[in-house]
């Protein structure tokens, strides 16, 4: 418990960063391989002449990434976690001095990919986004229920393949629904493109409002 | 690093209690959604006439998998893991306790879907075998390089799902071999049943040699 304590007390400073400065910090969460860092290279093309735009890239190892994020354009700090499973507030504030994100402006954290772990660090994001991919199976939000119970918004991802998966979008929303009654949903094809104007939209809301 | 000594402990027992009753106990890892659950069934339903096999299921919540394998005719414990990230040889050594696996038979654990804690805690299983699915990426065994390492048999699965992704098998296996020289590696669609003859004959010939 003291571990969680210590890291909220990290969370707080960096959130009272981010409200200083006005910028909109989003946690993204997820799987492995769900697509975070792919839908945040078509985030960015999108939205780059409209905001300031700066990512957090967390994994075991490797800056792999963080270079796909660099070659947006925009600014990425990796962090490496080496055998640790999530992100904490620390390692955020670390990173954010080195990485001094422009005033209201948008900041992406990529959390290491795990469904469990991530959910219980508060980084001082404004909102949490949980990424769940239509080749996972419909059953993730009651099977891995602490992750999407922290989590303002759940994107489902990867809908190009549903053709060829036995996924059942409703029944996975109601799961969810089910788990955090008050999480939005959104569907889209990070790599198609299908869905992505409902996420920028929602980024555009939310940040006006959080 | 006192958790991982009592762990061990633990999986000692484990080990000798598998190695006292020639039984063969296969701990399977992987991201949440990478086809353990779907590949246990169809391997059950090739090997249920030749092996007495038995499951131990490992999730945060619900009981979905065990009441699936179930569903093959097959013994099931369904372990859930609340909060924790990956299952633990003190509650391996209770779920056997219930389970009462047959001498000569064949025991799979299927992991918390994790790609991060679980390669730390052995079991006291004979073997890891890892499964990454297509979808995922290839990257994958560089950027989660922990558990990669600890595997002694590498599945990519979801093969039929290669002419819908961006994914090179041979890289992917080079990247595993570059974390861990000794691992072996296997392709197959767990759904619909290639490759699957090469796992079946992986576990046959470990089975008489480990
Ligand atoms: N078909 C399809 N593939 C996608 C989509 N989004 C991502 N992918 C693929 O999914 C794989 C993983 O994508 P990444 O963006 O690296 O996933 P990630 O969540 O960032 O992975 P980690 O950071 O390693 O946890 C890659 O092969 C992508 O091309 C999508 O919308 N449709
Ligand atoms: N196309 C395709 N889908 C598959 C294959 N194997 C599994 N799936 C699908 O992948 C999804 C997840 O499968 P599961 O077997 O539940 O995965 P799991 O690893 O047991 O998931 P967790 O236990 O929740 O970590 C389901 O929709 C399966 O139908 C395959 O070989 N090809
Ligand atoms: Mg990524
Ligand atoms: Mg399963
Ligand atoms: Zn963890
Ligand atoms: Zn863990």
């Amino acid at each position: 418990q003291d571990i969680l304590s210590k890291n909220n007390r990290c969370a707080t400073i960096n959130r009272n960063y981010f409200r200083g400065r006005n910028i909109f910090c989003l946690n993204l969460l997820s799987s492995p391989g769900s697509g975070k860092t792919t839908l945040l290279i078509e985030t960015i093309k999108a939205l780059n002449n409209e905001f300031s735009v700066s990512v957090i890239e967390g994994d075991q190892q490797t800056s792999f990434d963080a270079e796909r994020i660099r070659k947006t354009g925009v600014k990425a700090v990796q962090i490496n976690t080496g055998k640790g499973c999530h992100l904490s507030a620390r390692k955020i504030g670390r990173a954010i001095d080195e990485l001094k994100p422009a005033p209201d402006s948008l900041l992406f954290i990529e959390n290491v990919g795990n469904l469990v772990c991530p959910a219980a660090f508060d980084l001082g994001e404004s909102c949490k986004v949980v990424v769940l991919s239509v080749t996972e199976g419909a059953d993730k939000p009651l099977k891995y229920p602490d992750i999407f119970h922290a989590a303002d918004l759940m994107i489902l991802n990867k809908i190009d393949l549903l053709p060829y998966v036995d996924f059942d979008v409703e029944r996975c929303f109601e799961y969810a629904r089910r788990v955090n009654p008050d999480i939005q949903t959104l569907q889209l094809s990070a790599t198609k493109g299908d869905g992505m104007n409902s996420w920028l939209n929602w980024i555009r809301q939310h940040r006006k409002t959080t």
